[in-house]
């Protein structure tokens, strides 16, 4: 009966620091996505969240949503922030603060750089089952494209064809440049 | 569609009344402002590719499919967060150690009559390497329920400096487009971020920066031409099918459609092969029924 699935449904999930994160990098930070599949009232809301922690100089690639727009709340901290349209513009670059709101719309390339260490976000996705695509990185688009097509559609010899295809050996967060590498404990 | 936008007292034969030129193509576009197309809630374009050409990688803001109406060649989707399962083997250079071997998703061919279907924001891309011109139509659904922003089609490229086609008629009616998009001086996703988030996102140099904004590159448009020849690992069963093997298949489409009873056995030959070797090795195991340490 629908007392038997809807009075008992689970309504509360932690995606807090405290939880076990998905993507974590001990120099560059960790991220937890919270979706329907293991938060099963989110179906019917067509919502999912994510929480963000990235430490000071380290980045998160340039990434899209591919089925979302995403409104990203700074929790602590601050960072700095680049999303770049369809046609290449930057519609934003600039600092977000703690308490500060942005929209990021679908599609709209976005990428984040650490200004503190205690930069922190959560960033509200309207699709139950987002998605993100990497540019950049071991996951990224970039990377999954044959050689050749790479080396064209950028006009790069292969040899630096090869090194965009591969050079950043992350997923999603990319520690900060070794001169600027925090202590990790 | 808005209240009242398919109210039609009369519907028109459209032409596409846009035309954007490429090294190697061209695009061309009808104007999704169209009252018949808006209703419809699509955008629609005709690419043409000539022999050597790559349109280069894009994804779009809503569903596309597209039909081939000319031409052979092959095409790429690139599904985020998939595996590059397509691997070159490992080469061993004298004197040096192994050269890093290229790796990529999977690749594949289509020819006349082939319906491809891009998902949202998958990006895409598409190389003709025959002699005819490769014919491409694409719809795009924008009123798609996986279109979270406006009804305004827009294509992301990756790489290059062009103009976006569709939102060539935002600016020339100076509609809301326009203020929403802040001009349309040509570029790609990745070339609206400053050097330093790309030396750092890509750990290369700024040269290869500038290429990747598409700072370093003259060729005209979004379908550059690949003057050697495009070269991807594919397998041999991926090359263009002709003669017998084409033949093969409309056969069997019209065993299919005729119902015939042998459309449950398996179509090819090695599965044949297989089930035929399979046979054989249940009747071995089977034929000794009496040894009963035969049986497994």
């Amino acid at each position: 009966g629908l007392e038997e699935t809807l009075c008992t449904l689970k309504l509360r999930h932690n995606i807090g620091q405290s939880t076990s994160p998905d993507a974590y990098n001990p120099q560059a930070g960790r991220l937890k996505t919270l979706t329907s599949l293991d938060f099963p009232i989110l179906r019917w809301l067509g919502l999912a969240a994510e929480h963000g922690s990235i430490y000071k100089n380290a980045m998160f690639v340039p990434y899209y949503n591919v089925n979302a727009n995403s409104i990203l709340y700074v929790l602590n901290g601050s960072a700095w922030f680049q999303v770049v349209d369809c046609s290449g513009n930057a519609v934003f670059n600039g600092e977000l603060n703690e308490g500060q709101v942005l929209t990021i719309p679908q599609n709209y390339a976005v990428a984040i750089k650490s200004l503190d260490d205690n930069f922190s976000y959560v960033a509200f996705k309207t699709n139950d089952i987002p998605q993100i695509a990497a540019l950049a990185g071991l996951t990224s688009s970039i990377r999954a494209l044959p050689l050749d097509v790479v080396a064209h559609a950028f006009n790069l010899d292969r040899d630096q064809a090869r090194q965009l295809k591969n050079n950043n050996p992350y997923k999603f967060l990319v520690p900060p440049p070794q001169s600027q590498l925090r202590a990790v404990a | 569609p808005q209240q009242n936008e398919c109210q039609f007292q009369r519907l028109n034969a459209l032409e596409p009344d846009n035309s954007v030129k490429s090294e190697a193509g061209t695009i061309e576009t009808w104007n999704p402002n169209n009252d018949q197309l808006r209703c419809a809630g699509v955008a629609l374009s005709r690419c043409t590719i000539q022999r050597n050409g790559l349109r280069r990688p894009f994804y779009t803001n809503a569903p596309q499919e597209i039909y081939i109406q000319q031409g052979r060649g092959i095409f790429g989707l690139i599904f985020p967060g998939c595996r590059e399962t397509y691997e070159e083997p490992q080469e061993q250079e004298q004197g040096q150690g192994p050269r890093p071997q290229d790796r990529h998703q999977k690749v594949e061919h289509f020819r006349e009559g082939d319906i491809i279907a891009v998902p949202t924001g998958v990006p895409f891309w598409m190389y003709n390497n025959e002699q005819t011109p490769v014919i491409a139509i694409t719809l795009i659904d924008t009123t798609n329920l996986d279109n979270q922003l406006d009804q305004i089609p827009r294509r992301f490229y990756l790489s290059g400096n062009q103009e976006q086609e569709f939102l060539q008629y935002q600016q020339k009616e100076g509609g809301q487009g326009q203020q929403q998009e802040g001009g349309n001086e040509g570029g790609n996703v990745l070339s609206g971020f400053n050097d330093e988030f790309l030396e750092e996102a890509f750990s290369v140099d700024r040269e290869i920066v500038r290429n990747i904004k598409g700072k370093n590159d003259d060729r005209e448009g979004s379908i550059v031409e690949v003057k050697e020849g495009l070269k991807v690992i594919s397998p041999p069963t991926l090359r263009p099918r002709q003669g017998r093997e084409e033949e093969e298949e409309e056969e069997e489409e019209e065993e299919e459609r005729r119902g015939d009873r042998r459309r449950h056995r398996p179509h090819h030959h090695e599965e044949e092969e297989e089930e035929e070797e399979w046979s054989h090795q249940v009747r071995r195991v089977r034929r000794p029924h009496h040894h009963r340490e035969d049986r497994n």
